[in-house]
């Protein structure tokens, strides 16, 4: 089964179109660097959720092959179940033959409804992905469709339109400020390891190295309960998170120190405004697991670095871009 | 032969709910909880 905890796409906000079919139909989706498989709403689910998305019915397309497998989707108290299916999934010009991916097909929830997307289309590696279903990225490597074994994402800063990503290539217009490899550490998630952050000139957390998730599914910077506890208080932020919008400029950067090279954010990546307050783009992961110190690198860090997710060297590419 | 996919910034499900006044509802049904993406067994349990 599936699982997707839709409840960590809250404060997601960067959206792209795919359609799936012959003819094609399209959907709004996530492209989620933290998960692994691709589903969209199907015409069985007939809850008024569904009622406000596009939904693919697979007795209009001509490619499209049933299968009996499940697939569950969950999140917090509600979910998502429905079928695993496969049909020519095209991404902007690609078309990959044969992609599995789930149909759901109930909804007993209601906030599916406000969702601004229709589906999630996971970039992350096979490893973790439910059912063992086939990751978009790999059919498209497998079926010849890229000329180069990565992926490459741009979020811009503020303005509404210019993120992108980039299947097969590297845009050298991004990359005037060098690019900084760093190996994986874990073919699942795009986890790498850190040796330390810093506050200022003050350490933080990850103290004795830590894991990072490279995340473009999760919106703000994830850390752990310890950390997000002392960046609140030396900060000197109010425990909801508000900050005054005028103390932006004299904020200490947040440094990740990565593979022998620091990746810095300032306050104005770290400070998310929104209606004319202010609030930190941190958030807390929760006390380390027997997994370890974990940190999300969501989309606050990604929009200060295009980067570059190499499947041939299993490697991530930090970009700086200013 | 490299594809480019334009990304949207658009509303998030949160400013969604909350302009529809369901943001504190769905909060106390839905605990937030960001770690169970990456570790759906221990969030589970």
């Amino acid at each position: 089964a599936s699982s997707e905890p839709m409840e960590n796409y809250m404060d997601t906000s960067y959206y792209g179109t795919i359609s799936i079919g012959t003819p094609a139909q399209d959907f709004t989706v996530i492209f989620d660097t933290g998960s692994s498989n691709l589903w969209v709403p199907s015409v069985y689910c007939t809850s008024s959720a569904c009622s406000n998305h596009k939904r693919f019915n697979p007795s209009e397309s001509s490619t499209y092959v049933g299968t009996n497998e499940t697939v569950y989707i969950a999140y917090g108290t509600g979910s998502m179940s429905g079928i695993l299916g496969y049909d020519t999934v095209t991404v902007s010009s690609i078309a990959v033959q044969n992609q599995i991916f789930g149909l759901s097909e109930t909804e007993p929830g209601s906030f599916f409804y406000y969702c601004p997307f229709d589906g999630i289309l996971g970039l992350a590696f096979p490893s973790i992905s439910s059912s063992g279903a086939t990751p978009v990225f790999d059919n498209m490597m497998d079926q010849d469709l890229v000329p180069l074994d990565l992926f490459s994402v741009y979020l811009s800063k503020n303005g509404e339109s210019g993120s992108f990503v980039l299947f097969g290539g590297i845009d050298s217009s991004y990359t005037t400020n060098g690019i900084y490899w760093i190996p994986l550490s874990a073919e699942t998630y795009w986890q790498i390891t850190m040796d330390k952050v810093t506050l200022g000139e003050k350490s933080v957390g990850c103290y004795l190295t830590c894991q990072a998730i490279v995340d473009t599914g999760t919106s703000l910077l994830a850390v752990p309960q310890g950390t997000y506890d002392r960046i609140i208080r030396d900060l000197g932020v109010n425990s909801d998170g508000e900050i005054s919008c005028d103390d932006i400029s004299s904020l200490p950067d947040i440094t990740f120190h990565i593979h022998d090279h620091t990746f810095s954010l300032s306050g104005s990546a770290y400070v998310l405004e929104e209606d004319g307050s202010c609030s930190l783009g941190i958030q807390s992961l929760g006390t380390p697991t027997e997994l370890g110190e974990q940190w999300i690198l969501g989309d606050v860090f990604i929009r200060e670095y295009y980067v570059i997710f190499d499947r041939s060297n299993n490697k991530v590419g930090l970009s700086p871009l200013s | 032969a490299v594809h480019r996919v334009p990304l949207k910034k658009g509303k998030t499900l949160r400013k969604q709910l909350k302009d529809h006044g369901l943001l504190e509802d769905f909060l106390k049904k839905h605990p937030y909880n960001p770690a169970s993406k990456y570790n759906p067994v221990l969030s589970a349990s």
